[in-house]
């Protein structure tokens, strides 16, 4: 464990406590993209097959089941809770999320780095996340006002993966022989796609004025 | 070798 890696799980526990803030005090997902958070619970459930059979750390199973819990936690607020439910803005989600999965799971299956059953759903899961925040970004660039506490929740989504490279390049330089190009490439794809919302929160964080991405 | 299981990575 490195600084970046533990800043970055920290960034990424930070964002999942945030959604959860906003959707359980004050019951509202308005600008939440259920179909990324429904992609985001899929990239958990592939990538945490090893919960039950694999013991790293205490830290290591706290955190995948935290991020367990909360995702598909998230979910059932958004689809079911009565009150939730309502701010869910369904006409304005319409990212066809489906049609990331199928691309994910057959590049998995042709690019891994070992043709097993939990390597691909392994690398699966780093392909689905690299694009699960399109919806998200999407949905966003769809709804005028975006609220504090969505606009943070995204960020703090996107600089986790961010700190996950510097804790990348570090391994890299200390570690022999860590080397892993399917993971570094797929963190660097998800980190680009945030890019342009990355520019437009600094830029309303400089200026103190509301984020708002052009269309 | 690359690939191993478990990942120490979240």
């Amino acid at each position: 464990m490195n600084i970046f890696r533990f800043a970055g799980d920290m960034t990424h526990l930070a964002s999942v406590l945030v959604l959860l803030l906003k959707i359980h005090t004050i019951k509202s997902c308005a600008g939440i993209s259920l179909k990324t958070q429904e992609l985001y619970a899929l990239v958990f459930a592939t990538r945490y097959l090893d919960l039950f059979t694999d013991y790293i750390s205490l830290y290591n199973t706290l955190m995948k089941l935290i991020f367990l819990g909360s995702s598909f936690s998230i979910v059932w607020y958004i689809r079911y809770h009565k009150i939730v439910r309502r701010s869910y803005d369904k006409d304005q989600d319409t990212f066809r999320h489906y049609f990331l999965v199928l691309p994910c799971l057959l590049l998995a299956l042709l690019i891994n780095e070992k043709f097993t059953f939990r390597e691909v759903m392994w690398t699966f899961s780093l392909y689905l996340e690299a694009v699960a925040i399109l919806p998200q970004l999407v949905l966003l660039q769809r709804t005028r006002n975006i609220d504090n506490l969505t606009g943070q929740y995204v960020f703090l989504l996107g600089a986790y993966r961010a700190l996950y490279i510097l804790n990348w390049i570090y391994r890299y330089f200390t570690e022999p022989h860590y080397v892993h190009w399917i993971t570094w490439i797929s963190g660097l794809v998800q980190t680009l796609l945030y890019a342009d919302f990355f520019y437009y929160y600094f830029q309303s964080w400089k200026n103190n004025v509301k984020l708002e991405l052009p269309a | 070798s690359q690939s191993k299981f478990p990942k120490d990575e979240l």
